[in-house]
């Protein structure tokens, strides 16, 4: 399975429709401190179906909109769109491309999509089930995580193991 | 389950040991132990590692270094069991030398040709290691802007300084 | 004691404030309040950050290096009160980009006529801000050997690499 | 005040005497992972007359001791000892220079010196009680530290703003 493309809408600081193609190998994110690498990792965790804020740096959904600044109102929604080639077939679908999308309104309406069809969250979720790239992933790696396995924290190490047998 | 998960762990322990003398040195040792290895389903998972010459009484003896290291090298390892399409590393080299930067790239070059990796960094020589950058910008609005970052310009940019 | 309490936050918070545009640039402001005003000796302290152009609602809600320049902010703040003979920051520049670096050596710059500082360190901008430089290496010995560093062969070994 | 020398011996990694001179202004210190930068901190503190474990990193005051390698036993006491200049007469004493040395047995067993005369751990630290250098300084600061102040774990913010007022 390989990532094709990244599109972030209103999500954080991401007010712009903002589209990134990802390529065989090694891609590098680089910026000054504050312009929103770490977002566009949440961002991927989000569209992937994370629901628990605080892996998201949030304490409520509603915080992953873009809130606004002094020059520009805040966003309606956020929207997260993923496209991955199916190569390997490692997805459980018949597709050789696929596209899922999340949308989550102000008003706390959220939208799933695979392939432009709407579907559940659940739909989603179960598509990655046994990826590696599901909710907890050993794949997305940060030093608060490195923290978490070294101490130990409510089991993490067990997570991670469970995640992979 | 007991059987499935006594498998995966014995692997993730092979590997933990390879890569982790992979990232660090001849002679440094590792090992993965079950606290209670007669109740594997709910027993705690403790990690040893030994620099050699050193003789740390837990992990939390050991530098703020070398215990991100140790960490990669379990992550890696529980990666090579079920190799992810992507890993995403944010940031993750901030505690690094130089040496052990070069060292986690060159691990990360050589799983890239079954996974993409996409490394958040500040780091000049990880910048070095990768294929293609994307530099994320802000400026005074608030709001983030993208745009494909040409490795040589960058190079260039950086003697100047 | 609550008079002395409230002189003390209330200086604190000028200098927060100062430092903290020092650091951070033109545009950005924070403050610092008192949850509960009415009882100074019990109260918690509120940090709020606001660079410029943005609106986060917590300090949670900002980057890793914007987090850490904030607490940085705050530490010298309170220094300023209360000047120690020698700081000691542990590779607190880790989590900073190019350009904060360089603030962060500056403001050091400033302070140092007044007190010493001791800078553990991985990044080359902050080597490059010292006065001296102690090399410590362990090598296979797991025992600790501490050189002076020369400042000049350091870069030109860089160079090389 | 200014710091003039700091020297370490069986403290943690650094099993050979070891002596470091200070200057004015900005001092660097680098090496390697695990090199042992860290634990010239954690030996300043020591000195200064540090007793929380966890804030030297370790589970009980023994730990601080060498504990040896394959090729060399380990130590059977640690000693610190830091020599300052007591300009502005800072310190609340008539001496100009002051050394403080500290020394840890594996019995157990600890022993205080200042500028060479035994003395107790309380006369260490009331040296430096409004110095800005005591137990739970401002003035050293690790990561750990930024974390524990963004937090505000333990009104951490509140130990800091007493210890300076
Ligand atoms: N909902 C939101 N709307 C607008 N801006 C937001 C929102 N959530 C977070 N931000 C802003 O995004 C910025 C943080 O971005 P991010 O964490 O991605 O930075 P970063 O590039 O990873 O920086 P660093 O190098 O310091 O880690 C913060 O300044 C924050 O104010
Ligand atoms: N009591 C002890 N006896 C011998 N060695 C010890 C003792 N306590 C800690 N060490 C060793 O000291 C080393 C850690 O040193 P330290 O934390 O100072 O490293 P560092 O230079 O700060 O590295 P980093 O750059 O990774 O932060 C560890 O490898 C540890 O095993
Ligand atoms: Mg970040
Ligand atoms: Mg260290």
């Amino acid at each position: 399975m390989q990532l094709k493309s990244l599109e972030i809408y209103g999500f954080k600081s991401f007010a712009d429709k903002t589209k990134f193609f990802f390529d065989k190998g090694i891609t590098g994110v680089v910026g000054p401190n504050g312009c929103g690498k770490s977002n566009i990792v949440d961002a991927i965790r989000w569209a992937l179906g994370e629901q628990k804020t605080k892996n998201l740096r949030s304490e409520k959904m509603e915080n992953i909109i873009f809130n606004g600044t002094e020059k520009r109102k805040r966003a309606n929604f956020a929207e997260v769109s993923l496209t991955f080639e199916n190569t390997k077939n490692i997805l459980p679908t018949d597709y050789h491309t696929v596209t899922i999308s999340r949308k989550f309104y102000r008003s706390g309406d959220g939208e799933y999509y695979l392939n432009g069809v709407a579907c559940r969250l659940k739909d989603i979720q179960n598509l990655f089930l046994d990826t590696g790239i599901g909710s907890d992933s050993y794949a997305i790696i940060e030093l608060k995580m490195v923290d978490e396995i070294l101490n130990d924290k409510e089991n993490s190490r067990r997570n991670l193991f469970e995640e992979a047998a | 389950a007991t059987d499935l998960f006594n498998q995966a762990f014995s692997q993730i322990r092979d590997n933990f040991k390879k890569v982790f003398q992979g990232l660090f040195r001849e002679g440094d040792t590792c090992d993965l132990q079950l606290t209670e290895p007669s109740n594997p389903l709910d027993s705690k998972i403790d990690i040893n590692a030994k620099p050699k010459g050193k003789r740390p009484l837990t992990i939390n003896q050991l530098s703020g270094g070398e215990k991100t290291l140790t960490a990669i090298s379990l992550l890696f390892a529980i990666y090579l069991l079920k190799p992810a399409p992507f890993c995403i590393f944010d940031e993750v080299d901030a505690p690094l030398d130089d040496a052990n930067i070069d060292k986690f790239n060159q691990i990360i070059r050589q799983f890239s040709a079954e996974s993409q990796f996409i490394l958040v960094t500040h780091n000049k020589r990880t910048m070095a290691a990768t294929n293609v950058m994307y530099g994320v910008t802000m400026e005074n609005t608030g709001v983030s802007k993208v745009l494909p970052v040409d490795l040589m310009a960058l190079n260039l940019a950086d003697e100047q300084n």
